[in-house]
């Protein structure tokens, strides 16, 4: 977390706020309940309380306006940025202001003015910009659900005012960082040309021309999924992506979500006993989709839902597939090679000659 | 070519990103900064954001200035 520069603050604990016009996107009540919301998330980490004013000058004077809106620090219309907030202080201080240009919503389908809020309000009590991809102070725009200040926030508002901590809040995770040597994987799947790399409620994306991968949380891109995905993986033929996630599966058209989904596990013939699915491929060459549980692995003919599991399966890992561990985090298939994550190890494994060609770490494929 | 105005928009716009945010001094409109001080402030923003620090406008960059988020600087005042 950051503060700004001399620890700016307000001085006493009981702060007002008024919000001066409304944004013609949203009832005025969904625009009041956004706004008193997004203070009470600060309000439950500290000893601050937030009293609204109807008339005069309030600390916090809430606004919506678009381009050049009076404080020289014009808008620049549709998405770009959304609003800004000023630090704690007379005058403009705690000032924050919304760009009317930009759709607000209450929920995820297009900016959602609670979180936006939550954010600027942040700045408006001392809190300046996170680098930590995983906190509510993160410059750059995510939706999420639940409850939006990570530890990394928490502690950045609790630095400048003390506070007391809910036993009852579960603050937002803190984004794991690509480089490190253990890292291990959630999931591993292609998606029309992408590689996308699942770790706790995080996603990076991997894109051929871009150096970098982009980290996401998975509710910022699908609002549907649970917080954890246990095993992906792409059929391309049918330009579908299947996700699983405890004894669920959902199957995406590129980020849409398939009617009917999601179903459980066991429709495709897997005994009740299996609770999750570790690791999930489909080998293009052979048109054959294996899913991993435990210590063992299922294959399926071409089509998933023909519930039609190859005959003698389940069949062990360790026997199959010489060389690797005997059990699987993660698998992506390319150009004729199994890559098999475990823990923070990487097997490239030939599946036409049955043998470990390689080994490195994890995070290799991260740049790290 | 397309090309060279596709540079010429990433770079303009770049460049208004970073005096927006990162503090870099608002040169002639229209006319490129001069390229230290853009460099210098392209590596603040790719540092700050843990992307590779190459002081290059790369597509990652690009693409991360283009994502919406906050107006308020992430450095200084």
């Amino acid at each position: 977390y950051n503060h700004f520069p001399r620890h700016l603050k307000w001085q006493n604990n009981n702060i007002t706020f008024r919000i001066l016009n409304y944004t013609p996107d949203l009832k005025k009540a969904d625009v009041d309940r956004a706004i008193r919301n997004a203070l009470n998330v600060w309000a439950d980490v500290t000893p601050l309380t937030f009293k609204k004013l109807h008339e005069g000058i309030a600390d916090i004077m809430i606004s919506f306006g678009s381009r050049e809106h009076g404080d020289y620090n014009p808008f620049d219309g549709p998405n770009g940025l959304l609003a800004h907030a000023y630090p704690p202080g007379a005058g403009i201080g705690g000032d924050t202001h919304f760009d009317e240009d930009e759709q607000w919503t209450k929920d995820s389908s297009a900016y959602n003015l609670f979180i936006v809020a939550a954010h600027e309000l942040g700045h408006a009590l001392g809190m300046s910009h996170s680098s930590d991809a995983g906190a509510l102070m993160y410059p750059v725009y995510s939706y999420t659900t639940g409850f939006p200040l990570s530890e990394d926030d928490i502690e950045g508002i609790q630095a400048l005012y003390g506070g007391k901590i809910h036993d009852l809040l579960k603050p937002r995770p803190v984004a794991p960082s690509k480089c490190d040597p253990d890292l291990s994987f959630d999931a591993v799947t292609e998606l029309r040309g992408e590689t996308i790399v699942f770790k706790d409620s995080f996603y990076w994306r991997l894109h051929p021309q871009m150096p970098e991968p982009e980290q996401t949380l998975i509710k910022s891109t699908w609002p549907f999924f649970p917080k954890k995905v246990d095993a992906a993986y792409e059929n391309p033929e049918k330009d579908r992506v299947y996700m699983f996630s405890g004894i669920k599966m959902w199957a995406l058209n590129g980020y849409d979500l398939v009617d009917g989904y999601p179903k459980y596990i066991h429709k495709l013939g897997l005994p009740k006993s299996v609770r999750k699915v570790d690791a999930a491929v489909y080998i293009k060459d052979t048109g054959k989709t294996l899913l991993f549980t435990d210590e063992e692995y299922w294959r399926y003919a071409k089509r998933l839902f023909t519930r039609t599991m190859d005959r003698g399966y389940p069949r062990s890992i360790e026997e199959d597939f010489p060389g690797m561990d005997d059990e699987v985090d993660a698998v992506a298939y390319h150009y004729g090679q199994l890559y098999f994550f475990h823990e923070h190890i990487q097997y490239e494994y030939s599946y036409a000659s049955r043998k470990v060609l390689r080994i490195q770490r994890t995070n290799s494929i991260l740049n790290c | 070519l397309p090309l060279q105005s596709t540079e010429k928009d990433n770079r303009l716009f770049a460049e208004k990103y970073l005096h927006r945010l990162y503090g870099l001094p608002a040169g002639l409109q229209g006319r490129l900064q001069k390229s230290d001080t853009f460099q210098t402030k392209l590596k603040e923003m790719q540092k700050f954001f843990k992307l590779k620090v190459t002081g290059t406008l790369d597509d990652s960059t690009v693409e991360l200035m283009k994502q919406a988020r906050c107006g308020v600087p992430d450095i200084g005042e």
